[in-house]
């Protein structure tokens, strides 16, 4: 179903659980899960919206009846490590190709999509300061790393 | 209609609140 144009802010977060589907599952349902709550805070009264919102959570609860066996799905401090152990291997990674000047589309991508991964902690609650400062970075690295490589520059 | 509308739209967001809060009780 296409994303209607006011949940555009999670379509990342999406995008990445679909990229998960089948590689991490639990990835994917945490990121479907931060995407129908900050969906239903950014608009769940326009038609097509709700409309949205009904079948992620039908995927949602779908996912969940699946994956009933994992504790990371079913104790909520398993799933908050998980996440963030992931996060934090996406970040260190990107780190690692950035300090030995390997810049390429991958390491940029690591570094994007450990920023997303820590918009979905959030839904365990309030980010460390730590991991705030570990998205504002690896948010800015990559979009500076992109430009960069987009018009021919070197990063430093 | 106007009304008949809203109401089936703040029936379905309820609908969506409970279900969301159901889904995270269970975590």
């Amino acid at each position: 179903m296409a994303l209607p144009a006011q949940l555009r802010p999670i379509q990342h977060h999406l995008r990445t659980a679909q990229e998960h589907e089948a590689r991490d599952p639990v990835v994917a349902y945490y990121c479907r899960l931060y995407a129908m709550q900050s969906g239903m805070k950014l608009d769940s009264k326009t038609p097509e919206c709700r409309k949205f919102l009904i079948k992620l959570m039908d995927q949602l609860e779908s996912m969940k009846k699946e994956m009933s066996d994992h504790d990371s799905i079913t104790q909520e401090v398993v799933g908050n490590a998980h996440i963030e152990n992931y996060a934090l291997k996406m970040f260190i990674y990107a780190d690692n190709e950035d300090r030995g000047g390997r810049f390429h589309k991958n390491m940029i991508k690591s570094f994007y999509t450990s920023s997303l991964l820590l918009d979905v902690l959030c839904v365990f609650g309030e980010l460390s300061e730590e991991n705030i400062q570990h998205r504002k970075y690896a948010r800015w690295k990559a979009t500076y790393i992109h430009n960069c490589l987009k018009s021919g520059e070197t990063p430093q | 209609t106007g009304s008949v509308g809203t109401s089936v739209a703040s029936a379905e967001q309820d609908e969506l609140s409970n279900r969301l809060a159901k889904l995270r009780d269970q975590m």
